[in-house]
């Protein structure tokens, strides 16, 4: 989902 | 990965080494707002729990471990460590930062992408970093004069939240139009507060002057 690959940035 | 993320974690990661160098070398913490470092690690650890979860690559989870341990490593020196304590301002460092915290927690239970515990914890994370420099940039208006190795630690900081709004651009354009208001917002928010610290650090780097901050 979009909120997943927000999590991908640190 | 594109380049601008890149530059900007390690602009993050070079203001990070800058300020442990400066603690270290001058084994002083004299214009280092320890209320700052004290709201960055709860960012790193609020957000970074996801560390042992999941992961993502070698690269994120090297750059967590990093990070939470060196925003660890310099507020246990601002507390702990006998010769650096001794020259932390406290009657300077006055901000209340309880209510920067209080009040991201509440932003966060209202404006999350899905109420559940790690992205509540995320939110929190990414609105308490947008204000964490403020209880720093108060410090640095108070001591007026700024010591140029705290100076160069804004200024990364500053350059690192700058390169990540570039990276959201350009993700948006190329990995289809995903809109992410929480962390485009608190960026710019964030990016905002350094603004003025920009300002007068370029007039200051312009005309040659050590960096005075208007009262």
């Amino acid at each position: 989902a979009a909120s997943d690959n927000a999590k991908d940035e640190l | 990965m594109n380049a601008f993320r890149f530059l900007g974690d390690m602009t993050h990661l070079f203001s990070v080494l800058v300020l442990l160098l400066k603690i270290y070398a001058t084994k002083s913490c004299s214009g280092v707002s320890r209320k700052t470092q004290e709201l960055y690690m709860v960012v790193f650890v609020a957000r970074y729990m996801d560390l042992f979860t999941d992961y993502i690559s070698l690269y994120n989870s090297v750059m967590k471990v990093v990070f939470i341990t060196s925003s660890a490593a310099i507020v246990w020196c601002m507390r702990r460590h006998p010769q650096v304590r001794r020259t932390y301002d406290r009657d300077q460092d006055t901000f209340r930062h309880v209510v920067l915290v209080a009040a991201s927690f509440v932003l966060a239970l209202i404006f999350n992408e899905r109420f559940t515990f790690r992205e509540i914890c995320w939110a929190f994370s990414i609105y308490l970093e947008a204000v964490a420099i403020l209880p720093q940039l108060v410090l640095l208006q108070r001591s007026r004069n700024v010591d140029n190795l705290t100076g160069q630690y804004v200024l990364f900081l500053g350059a690192y939240r700058a390169f990540y709004i570039l990276n959201w651009i350009y993700r948006y354009f190329t990995e289809g139009h995903t809109s992410r208001w929480i962390p485009w917002i608190a960026g710019l928010v964030q990016t905002a507060l350094y603004a003025d610290f920009f300002y007068y650090y370029f007039l200051s780097w312009k005309n040659n002057v050590k960096l005075e901050l208007p009262a």
